[in-house]
């Protein structure tokens, strides 16, 4: 069965739309059959950005490795109850379908806490979970002391992790890895930053979560949105901005390396 | 009546809770009592941000002015009609409540598009929407030609504050100033950031927005989040951080003044 991966973190903004873009086109760029699952019915920037790709492609008669993107929207229903049952079985018949078409499932999940998100984290293989450098997003994840930054507990997010670890454990025995990123970090050494990465560290002795390499704030990572393209397409496209060789691209095309390398996915090792 | 101020913008992350607390206390230390109304009743940002700053207050023994905070958790009510009938009926009450108390109520939304976000978008004075330079977060007000970077037409949330605006009119013949702020602006030079902002200017003659002074990617608009406190506490609190007097600091509280001023608030003009 194909591989998931769920971008989560009720926190909005984040970083979850743009890393899953990010690793579908890297995932493409190696041969494996992409599908993408978009939870945000509504913002939809991850198939919005795909999308772009579409019309791009469209507009320049090139070919671009493309994913098999879905998206599910909220259900409408006026009772919870039935609105849960239909996210349920659309959300199930998704999977389905893309189940013989697909090596792996990128799954983005919408900045608040739903139920179709809830149902994304319990069939993890991997959840990756974006956040930026800053007390405001950590304090979905941990509760902090702020005399010492040491973490005085889990809070919303990860004990929504956890559950979705139990109910996993509970449905077929699976293990959910659960990789924290660091993202748009700033480039200028800076207290906050120190103690941001000391509580990412005190998190992985604490809440069954590990880290890996992150994403610094660069505009490559955004400014290509319009035309569904990424840094690791611009080779290929010939679209020989001048500074496709600036420093900054070569800092990121590592980081995306590393990010890449990081997950640890077990269907990429030969 | 008291003024209200709306921080709205359904894409996350694009600064509403920042820009909240800073507008928050701003209006504090000038005199103004003021009220807040947090419509994420899960994460809710700002009224942590305020729960951190009494701790503060109470560890240090100190006094720092403090909004009446309000927080308005979202209906558990198992119909949608029942759940909207209740969100309403509590979101009324908490305005009459604060009605005598204050002068200004500011409203922080959350980054999704809620029930109760859209009562507070009915009920603005002035609407503040932050959001970064980035097409990603663009696409929630804007559709845009990827070749001209035009605009085409408005999106989901400029549709969504149109809809208000009449629900507004025909309430009580009520306007909304609706702003727009370009928030965590990088230092650098971009195409992208030029690319932004005329897109931002297309859209003040487009869609009814006017936009203001933004606020720089600056870690002093976060990193103070766990005590509670913003750039302009710093002073009083003798927090006397060597960099307290950094050119980050003297740029930030600039662009807190130029963002105070934009906004134009009829009750703080003399
Ligand atoms: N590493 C980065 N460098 C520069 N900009 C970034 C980076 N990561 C994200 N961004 C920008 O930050 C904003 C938020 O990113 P994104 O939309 O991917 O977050 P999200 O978690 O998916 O948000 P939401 O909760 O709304 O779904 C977007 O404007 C995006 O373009
Ligand atoms: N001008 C800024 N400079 C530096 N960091 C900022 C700035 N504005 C916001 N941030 C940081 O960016 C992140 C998103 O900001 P914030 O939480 O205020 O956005 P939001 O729109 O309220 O998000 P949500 O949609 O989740 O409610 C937070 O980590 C915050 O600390
Ligand atoms: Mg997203
Ligand atoms: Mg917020």
């Amino acid at each position: 069965r194909p591989y998931v991966i769920v971008l989560g973190n009720e926190k909005g903004g984040s970083g979850k739309s743009t890393t899953a873009m990010h690793i579908v086109v890297s995932l493409l760029r190696e041969g494996f059959r992409v599908g993408t699952i978009d939870l945000d019915g509504r913002q939809k920037s991850l198939t919005r950005y795909i999308e772009n790709r579409r019309a791009y492609c469209k507009a320049n008669d090139v070919e671009l490795p493309m994913p098999l993107e879905r998206v599910i929207v909220r259900s409408t229903a006026r009772t919870s109850d039935e609105a849960e049952a239909d996210e349920k079985m659309r959300f199930e018949d998704t999977y389905v379908e893309l189940m013989d078409q697909v090596d792996v499932i990128v799954i983005d999940c919408p900045g608040s806490d739903t139920f179709l998100s809830r149902l994304a984290h319990t069939a993890a293989d991997t959840l990756v979970t974006p956040i930026n450098d800053s007390f405001v997003d950590l304090d979905l994840i941990a509760r902090i002391d702020p005399k010492t930054y040491r973490v005085a507990g889990p809070s919303l997010y990860a004990e929504m992790v956890w559950k979705a670890r139990q109910r996993r454990q509970m449905a077929d025995g699976g293990t959910i890895d659960w990789v924290l990123l660091r993202n748009r970090v700033g480039a200028v050494h800076a207290k906050n930053k120190e103690r941001v990465e000391s509580v990412v560290e005190e998190l992985t002795k604490r809440i069954g979560v590990r880290y890996i390499p992150g994403l610094g704030e660069r505009v490559i990572y955004r400014e290509l949105f319009p035309n569904g393209l990424t840094l690791m397409d611009l080779r290929d496209e010939g679209v020989s901005e001048r500074n496709d060789f600036s420093m900054s691209h070569v800092a990121a095309r590592q980081e995306l390396r590393a990010l890449m390398d990081g997950l640890n996915l077990a269907f990429r090792r030969e």
